[in-house]
C-alpha cells in the first residue's frame, strides 16, 4: 500500500458517500444519472467476485463490501426510494452502447482466458466508461448542482491518483498491469474538461454550467 | 498463468 492508493481510495469512498448522502438528505436524485450508477454496481460486482476466495487483508474485504453496499444502496434511493425525483428525461445515454462493446473486448483482450479474469477485466474497462452517462446528462441539462460536481471531482481523483500509484509500484516494487493502467489513463482523460470547469469555476464559488 | 499481477488492488 502507498500514499496515492490510499488517499485514492479514500478519495472514492468520499465520493460514494457525498453522493449517498446528497440523495439521502435532499431526499431527491435530480441531477444524478442512474444508469452510471448502476455501471458502477455492476463494474464493483464482477470486480469483486472473489471476495471470499482471494484473502488480501482486512482493509481490501471491509472496502470491497462497503464499496458494493453502498452503490447497491444508492441504486435503491434512485430507483426505488426516490424514484418520483430521478430525471429520466436527461438521463438517456444508451448504456447498452457501453456495456457490449466492453464486453466484447474483455473476451478478446484479457491476462487469462477464464471467467474470473474476462469477469475482473470486463469490470476494469467498464469502470473507465462508466461515467459517461452522468457527464452525457450534465452536458444536456447544461449544469450540475455544486455536490454532485464534488461528487464528480472526488471520483475522477480517485483513478487520477491511481495513476501516481502504479508508477510508484512500477519503480518500487516491479508492478505493472497493462490493462489497469490503459484503462485508468481512459477513465481519467474523460475527466479532463470536467476537472477543468471544476477548477476554474467550482472552486471559485461558481455554480458549475457548461458553456450553452 | 505466472504473468498475471496479483489482484491486491480494489
Amino acid at each position: 500500500m502507498n500514499i496515492f492508493r490510499l488517499v485514492g481510495d479514500l478519495s472514492h469512498l468520499l465520493a460514494i458517500f457525498v453522493l449517498l448522502l446528497k440523495i439521502w438528505k435532499s431526499r431527491s436524485c435530480a441531477g444524478v444519472s442512474g444508469k452510471s450508477q448502476i455501471l458502477f454496481a455492476l463494474v464493483f460486482i464482477t470486480r469483486y467476485l472473489d471476495l471470499f476466495t482471494n484473502f488480501i487483508s482486512v482493509y481490501n474485504s471491509l472496502m470491497k463490501v462497503i464499496f458494493i453496499a453502498s452503490t447497491v444502496a444508492t441504486v435503491y434511493l434512485m430507483y426505488i426510494k426516490f424514484k418520483a425525483t430521478y430525471d429520466s428525461n436527461h438521463d438517456t445515454f444508451r448504456i447498452e452502447f457501453l456495456v457490449v462493446p466492453v464486453g466484447g473486448l474483455a473476451f478478446l483482450v484479457n491476462h487469462d482466458f477464464t471467467p474470473l479474469e474476462i469477469l475482473w477485466t470486463f469490470s476494469i474497462y467498464l469502470e473507465s466508461v462508466a461515467i459517461l452517462p452522468q457527464l452525457f446528462m450534465i452536458s444536456k441539462t447544461g449544469e450540475a448542482e455544486t455536490i454532485t460536481s464534488h461528487y464528480l471531482f472526488a471520483l475522477g481523483s480517485y483513478r487520477a491518483l491511481y495513476l501516481l500509484n502504479w508508477i510508484y509500484r512500477y519503480y518500487f516494487e516491479g508492478y505493472f498491469d497493462l490493462i489497469a493502467v490503459v484503462a485508468g489513463c481512459v477513465q481519467t482523460i474523460l475527466y479532463c474538461d470536467f476537472f477543468y470547469l471544476y477548477i476554474t469555476k467550482v472552486m471559485w464559488g461558481k455554480k458549475l454550467s457548461l458553456p450553452a | 498463468y505466472l504473468d498475471i499481477p496479483e489482484k491486491d488492488e480494489l
